[in-house]
């Protein structure tokens, strides 16, 4: 059950990013969240970067859920 | 280790990031 709480907060959170619909984040997707998130376009791009596993400018949703449920799961489990 | 340091930066800033969008979402700072 806390591995599909975290699944769906996953999908959400990356819906919010990915607010075209491509089915993937772009480093533009999530600088455009500088608006809307009380972080700077810097601490937005070392997030993109620290998500973005393989490194090809482009966040899928499975690298997003992992980079998310390392952090859901680390906030559950001190 | 600058890896390590590399390391708990980018958990802190992913922390941030999601508590950002968990507040976004709920409404509550």
């Amino acid at each position: 059950p806390c591995q599909l709480a975290m699944l769906r907060k996953a999908q959400e959170f990356f819906q919010t990013c990915d607010a075209e619909g491509k089915g993937f984040i772009a480093k533009r997707d999530m600088q455009r969240l500088h608006k809307e998130l009380p972080l700077s376009l810097e601490e937005l791009e070392d997030v993109f970067d620290a998500l973005d596993a393989d490194g090809n400018g482009f966040l899928t949703p499975e690298e997003f859920t992992t980079g998310f449920s390392h952090f859901f799961f680390s906030q559950s489990n001190p | 280790d600058p890896n390590m340091k590399a390391g708990a930066t980018s958990e802190g800033v992913l922390a941030n990031f999601f508590n950002s969008l968990l507040s976004k979402k709920t409404g509550t700072p």
